[in-house]
């Protein structure tokens, strides 16, 4: 993880983020 | 339409507005920007993704993964590193990040790490030629002669298209077959021609 440039941290968190949603929801 | 400047802001809801509008069924989009390194040479790297999952069909949750059980647990302690990452926080016991990781999702996630020297790998390839790279159909995964075709196939997709645009190139993968659309490629040029 610490691998994963700064840049990329907005879409991670993004990702992260619409999976939670995606469990709540299924 | 005026051509839009190019920010990450934009980029997120220009990658939404094509899946989502799409009459075909996308599992994600990513749009692989171009600069350049040290050297000068143009590299492709991750600009911005959006993860749109497989197609439900009634079974009340995406696609499970065909991983291992150690896989799924590499996966697991994985995306709660990143997400402490994220959070901030040291450890999560959030339920969610718990989930079965799929193996769509698990092959957007290391796309993020991932970059493409000009002509390397079906991104590069669709920049250094200027033309679109549509690869449907397992076999055509399968035997590619790049990679991440064939990384694509074995994480369970059936189609990766990439299209150039000015700055960067737009990878769309699907777990379903699709074939060649004009329509989606026009759409791509309208959407990601950007001004600078």
């Amino acid at each position: 993880p610490s691998a994963v440039p700064q840049a990329r941290k907005a879409s991670l968190a993004r990702f992260l983020e619409k999976r939670k949603e995606r469990m709540m929801n299924a | 339409p005026p051509v839009a400047a190019f920010n990450q802001e934009t980029l997120q809801q220009r990658l939404q507005a094509l899946i989502e509008g799409a009459r075909e069924s996308w599992t994600y989009a990513i749009f692989w920007q171009s600069s350049y390194d040290y050297s000068g040479a143009t590299v492709l790297g991750w600009g911005d993704g959006y993860y749109k999952g497989e197609e439900d069909k009634g079974r009340g949750k995406s696609k499970s993964s065909a991983s291992s059980v150690a896989e799924q647990e590499h996966r697991k302690k994985v995306l709660r590193e990143l997400n402490s990452l994220i959070s901030g926080s040291a450890s999560s016991t959030d339920d969610a990040v718990d989930e079965e990781v799929t193996d769509t999702e698990w092959f957007f996630l290391v796309s993020m790490t991932q970059s493409f020297v000009n002509g390397g790998g079906l991104p590069g390839q669709a920049f250094f030629n200027s033309s679109s790279v549509w690869v449907a159909g397992t076999d055509s995964l399968a035997n590619s002669t790049c990679e991440r075709a064939r990384q694509g196939q074995i994480f369970g997709l059936q189609t990766i298209v990439c299209i150039p645009s000015e700055n960067g190139v737009v990878e769309l993968g699907s777990t379903e077959l699709i074939f060649q659309s004009s329509d989606l490629m026009n759409k791509v040029r309208v959407l990601f021609n950007f001004s600078n």
